[in-house]
């Protein structure tokens, strides 16, 4: 480590973490962290949710929280609370969603220590933590530095995806944190008009990743024009009461 | 900088160097830059491409590209040419497309000196930069230590991507970079069954993008499953002689 020693503070009462990774950007992991973490609290469990993305933290926009958390006398920072779960994210300390956090490495591993130390997550079963595209400062300190329990992976389907989500999924095992499985996103779409099915990023990428990989392929999910609104709307899908295909994540 | 200086020499006969950036993954910074270069090399303009995402480098998928590069006795690597273009990628020098390379900032800012100081570019018109979707080492090293012309971002519609792209824009400001315009990707599918058109990641955001931070909006490119493929097969678009209306990039 480069002369920046990293401690995780052990007292947090926190179950489980689960890393959610890819290698690859654009393919949902966001979206796939907020639904998941979301199901989890409907089902009843007591879920957070850390982003990791520094330099892109999407997570504000998609629980569609606006505010800034505040913080206690012990100068805990406290998660805002959306849809039952507790999340925390450099996006909501600065000053808009397109202002630029340009930090080298260094700061960037401070600030994830940071916002897993400082922050008062109570008891929770579950802590999802949503990394960025990349096998680098980030991944590292999280994979190195947290008790781990599971890595998910999410690809689409083509292969210079299936490539880079396959970096991160060899990243987990060396580092010998087993592997949940392989989730396929945007596997294909349906026209809203004539209900033909287009691949647009191919078929399969999923499947072969996993099966490569001995580790479960845990499904597909289709590009739906709905799933993306949900997202920029701070509503996620599995939140809303509709049927959609989406439903299992 | 954090006890790392870097140097690029200026020996290298390069006219103008285009940085080509995001700050949101998975939008087509890949494949634009590859799309660009090919068309440039095409109007008889001398053309490289630096792959400057270390833990992500697609450009050799994106380029048809398996081999390894050629050093030369003085110990300068060979890029590699493809479609007129030379192109070089630390996906050139690893085993395979999915072996996961674990850098920390300081070791991918030395990669990215690497790529530009040890090749042999000869006279070049253009130097294009595929930057990484974030706002951290790369990035920095790129913009303080390279005397870039121009920059260009990518974007897709929605407001994920939007506010993303937009801090990739405000550092290149930032950086006092002229910013020759945002490109907006994926901006609509049509059906190839019935024509209908379907804003799966929304509208207009990268014309709201380009409004609003004052830079030329380059125009859009639609969602076809003829670009993805033409990713994926190492065929770029531009250079395949079909007519697609991704042609204009
Ligand atoms: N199945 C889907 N259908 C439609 N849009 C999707 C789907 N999954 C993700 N998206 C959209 O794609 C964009 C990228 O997703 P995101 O979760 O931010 O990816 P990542 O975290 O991997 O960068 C977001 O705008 C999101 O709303
Ligand atoms: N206009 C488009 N239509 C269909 N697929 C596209 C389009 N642009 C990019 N893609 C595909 O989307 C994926 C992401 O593109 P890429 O260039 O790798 O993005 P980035 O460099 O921003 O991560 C690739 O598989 C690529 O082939
Ligand atoms: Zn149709």
């Amino acid at each position: 480590k480069v002369g920046l020693t990293v401690s995780f503070k052990t007292e947090q009462k926190i179950k489980d973490i689960i890393a959610i990774a890819s290698g690859k950007g654009g393919v949902g992991k966001s979206t796939v962290s907020t639904n998941i973490a979301i199901a989890l609290a409907k089902s009843g469990k007591k879920v957070g949710v850390l982003d990791a993305d520094i330099h892109g933290p999407n997570l504000p926009i998609m629980f569609g929280i606006h505010e800034k958390p505040f913080v206690n006398e012990n100068k805990r920072i406290i998660p805002i609370e959306r849809y039952g779960v507790k999340v925390i994210s450099l996006g909501f300390l600065v000053e808009s969603p397109s202002t630029p956090i340009i930090w080298r490495g260094p700061l960037v591993t401070k600030a994830i220590e940071q916002l897993y130390n400082d922050v008062e997550w109570g008891e929770l079963d579950y802590l999802l933590i949503d990394l960025p595209p990349e096998t680098g400062d980030a991944a590292l300190t999280v994979m190195q530095s947290l008790p781990l329990k599971y890595g998910i992976i999410v690809t689409t389907p083509q292969d210079v995806s299936v490539a880079d989500a396959s970096k991160a999924l060899k990243m987990f095992k060396k580092m010998n944190i087993p592997v949940l499985g392989v989730i396929e996103n945007m596997s294909y779409f349906i026209c809203p008009k004539c209900s033909e099915k287009t691949e647009i990023f191919g078929h399969g990428g999923g499947e072969r990743m996993s099966l490569e990989n001995e580790v479960p392929f845990l499904g597909k999910i289709p590009l739906e024009t709905k799933v993306r609104e949900s997202g920029d709307n701070g509503m996620p899908t599995v939140a809303s009461s509709e049927e959609t295909e989406t439903k299992h994540i």
